[in-house]
């Protein structure tokens, strides 16, 4: 079997803290 | 109507195709609502997680950039959900962080990174992300595993914490000792074994019971000897704290009777083959401590002994277990204040905290060591039970 080339695009994320705080707002906006 | 064929294990490639759509159900059926009970006992152990990431293999797959973004943001505040509403709940807690660790295991195995390649076998190189590097959602990932097992240690904290002064100092299992009481103190408890009380025995099934609900879940070995480290730091600081409080747990026979159960515990870590976790040792201010309520305090020679075997105490520690030390009978006297001042002068060069209590509420520093999985991806099935027969298999 042949190995694959590593992945190119990497995907950027946020921080375990940036989630939280986008989670919270996503929250409140909800009914 | 599509026609159900039943195709060969082969032909799937470890993936699972799921409608857009179908992303909140997924995080509800799989995380929010899963019962870790019926699933550590009936399934594989990380199956959560092997589903999870078969799901973002084939959002790479598609190069569905979004799709992945996505999943991994709803798996990761699926978690956190789930372990707030069950915050003090051992078996969902323990539960999740083995998922989470077998999640980030997975991201890593199948990364397309040499480093993590090597014990895979060619069909599991095959099965690596073909599109995305997720290094930084692994990172995300780790820091969610740390904030869980900070979270696993508080539930054990609070579920040992009223049986260890019980289990560890106040209850008398050896024979012949309990009747020996530091004179002009009484007993603090009836004579009649009082129900409810904690012994040793509850501290040792509340072991077995934590150990063996990780083993079920999956836990990475490593993993486990970290958290039973945790477990006896804190049975040990626990206990040391209050034996230096207590005037009534400074004898003799308290020395014997603590060194009989902490050998019960070392015995439950051969037992659990767990002696290179690190735990016996956590237990070692206060194995000094039980040794110095029971060698001879009189002498320099006794004192320089003492200097050289308590290293693991600290001076205040040890000049108030000398002061609080009380005999238990005719045979021994209690410490003179100048063989406490020449143990204060033997000492003084010793760059020791002057606090007195040890940091009960310590965590040591949890490390996620890579554990490679041999299963096959493309074998994993998924029991009816777990209500996903949305998720398709590729």
């Amino acid at each position: 079997s042949t190995q694959r080339p590593r992945p190119r695009v990497l995907l950027k994320a946020p921080t375990l803290a940036e989630m939280d705080e986008m989670n919270i707002s996503e929250e409140e906006e909800s009914p | 109507r599509p026609v159900n064929i039943p195709r060969k294990e082969k032909d799937f490639q470890g993936m699972l195709e799921y409608k857009k759509d179908d992303e909140l159900k997924l995080i509800k059926n799989l995380i929010l609502e899963l019962k870790p009970r019926g699933v550590a006992v009936n399934l594989i152990p990380g199956l959560p997680a092997y589903i999870l990431f078969m799901c973002v293999r084939h959002a790479d797959y598609i190069n569905d950039d979004q799709r992945v973004r996505s999943l991994l943001t709803s798996t990761i505040n699926g978690i956190k959900k789930i372990l707030k509403k069950r915050s003090d709940d051992f078996e969902t807690v323990s539960f999740w962080l083995s998922n989470t660790c077998r999640f980030l295991h997975c991201l890593k195995q199948y990364s397309g990174e040499e480093a993590f390649m090597k014990h895979n076998t060619p069909r599991q190189n095959d099965h690596c992300l073909r599109n995305f590097d997720l290094a930084e959602y692994r990172q995300v990932i780790s820091d969610l595993a740390i904030q869980i097992y900070q979270q696993l240690t508080k539930v054990m904290e609070s579920v040992l914490q009223p049986m260890i002064v019980s289990g560890m100092l106040e209850h008398e299992t050896i024979q012949g000792v309990s009747g020996l009481k530091p004179t002009g103190l009484r007993k603090r408890t009836s004579s009649i074994a009082d129900e409810g009380t904690y012994t040793l025995d509850s501290i040792v099934r509340q072991l077995n019971n934590f150990h063996s609900i990780m083993c079920q879940h999956g836990m990475d070995p490593e993993l486990i000897k970290q958290i039973v480290k945790q477990m006896f730091y804190i049975i040990g600081s626990v206990t040391l704290n209050n034996l230096l409080l207590r005037k009534d747990m400074c004898s003799w026979s308290k020395g014997m009777q603590i060194r009989y159960n902490v050998s019960q515990l070392e015995e439950w870590l051969r037992d659990k083959n767990l002696q290179t976790s690190g735990a016996k040792e956590t237990l070692e201010p206060l194995i000094q401590a039980a040794q110095l309520l029971q060698v001879k305090k009189k002498t320099d020679e006794d004192a320089e002994a003492i200097c050289s075997m308590c290293n693991a105490l600290t001076t205040a520690q040890i000049v108030k277990v000398l002061n609080l030390y009380t005999p238990v009978n005719e045979f021994e006297e209690r410490v003179t204040a100048s063989f406490i001042r020449t143990i204060q002068v033997r000492l003084q060069n010793r760059k020791d905290s002057p606090q007195l209590l040890m940091d009960a509420k310590h965590i040591f520093p949890v490390t996620f060591p890579f554990n490679p999985s041999s299963l096959a991806l493309e074998s994993i099935q998924i029991p009816g039970s777990m209500n996903l027969g949305f998720l398709l298999r590729v």
